[in-house]
């Protein structure tokens, strides 16, 4: 269950976007036993600037991103834009039975988009 | 020779994750025992958030460390006892020498990579009454037999009462804290109480084991010293 990107399309500045999974949706609903499903999120939108540059409270941006969208504001093709990534994700835990029977609790790191940036 | 067949994206997540198949489903007659719900509750990271805001300052966990148990780790595991079909029926309260039990617990799905920080043995008894100085457990290793012939005590503690569960550290008694986890294990439960009074029955037996991989543990979320 994914947020729509503006216009359809790659529009709009690169930020974070609603993505929840759904573990039904997957066919893991018989065996996961919490959460049904999480927020992961997904990062995407152009890296032109000032996007590439980040905002206030955003991730840093690095200076290849900058100089890439800088380069191909000058001349467009060249390589093309930074690409829309994860910068911060968070993880989550997972209850679920295993193939012993077992009742297991495991933790998962980076499984959570938090904060996107132009790599 | 034929080329072994590729496994498909979603083996290669499974694997990713941690698991090596595809786990059937839940099975029948097994509850999720409300230690691992609150365990999970307190895990949670998205039980504080909504949406895309972030989690509140002071609110983030330790990363691979379980907060309620105070050990390192990143995968709980509650394990049933397999011997409890196989043991033979119990006298109602039959008093004098009371019965030992074997329990067995199957830890092969435990990695040889997985570090275990914590091994709790978790017993329910049921008892007619209590005497007035308690009991005595005494856990032992028990041979590949079927019978509960116990072999070398692993260790022994004193139980005041038996209404709440008994629980007993088995790291260190039943396998080095630096050694990697056995396939299996199979121990002679005793308890014997300290007066006169009728022979307890073992109701439940459960290890919770709790174990750190460290292929799961993000070397950047841990904190700087």
């Amino acid at each position: 269950e994914a947020e729509p990107a503006a216009g359809g399309g790659l529009g709009g500045a690169c930020r974070a976007r609603r993505l929840y999974v759904s573990f039904r949706e997957v066919g893991w609903h018989r065996w996961v036993i919490a959460p049904r499903g999480f927020l992961a999120n997904y990062c995407q939108g152009q890296c032109a600037l000032p996007a590439a540059l980040s905002g206030p409270g955003g991730p840093p941006a690095l200076n290849h991103a900058v100089l890439r969208a800088l380069m191909h504001g000058a001349s467009p093709g060249a390589g093309g834009l930074p690409c829309c990534v994860p910068a911060r994700l968070s993880p989550i835990s997972m209850l679920f039975f295993d193939n012993s029977d077992n009742v297991v609790l495991r933790h998962y790191e980076d499984m959570v988009v938090d904060e996107c940036g132009c790599r | 020779a034929r080329a072994p067949v590729p496994p498909g994206p979603a083996a290669a997540l499974l694997r990713a994750l941690g698991l090596r198949d595809a786990p059937q489903g839940a099975p029948t007659l097994r509850s999720v025992p409300p230690v691992m719900w609150r365990l999970f509750r307190r895990r949670d990271p998205q039980e504080t958030r909504s949406g895309l805001r972030r989690t509140p300052p002071g609110t983030t966990l330790r990363p691979c460390h379980v907060e309620e148990l105070g050990v390192a780790g990143n995968i709980v595991r509650h394990i049933p006892d397999r011997g409890a079909a196989a043991r033979p029926p119990e006298p109602a309260s039959a008093a004098g020498q009371c019965p030992a039990w074997t329990v067995v617990f199957d830890l092969s799905a435990v990695d040889p990579a997985e570090r275990p920080s914590r091994a709790r043995l978790e017993l329910r008894f049921a008892a007619a009454a209590a005497p007035a100085s308690g009991w005595e457990l005494s856990v032992a290793q028990a041979g590949e037999a079927a019978g509960p012939g116990p072999g070398a005590v692993l260790l022994r503690q004193a139980v005041p009462a038996l209404e709440s569960p008994v629980r007993a550290e088995l790291l260190g008694a039943a396998w080095a804290r630096n050694a990697s986890v056995p396939r299996s294990l199979r121990l002679a439960l005793a308890l014997r109480p300290r007066g006169p009074a009728a022979c307890a029955r073992l109701a439940e037996a459960s290890l919770l084991l709790v174990t750190l991989d460290p292929r799961l543990c993000h070397p950047l979320a841990r904190p700087r010293r």
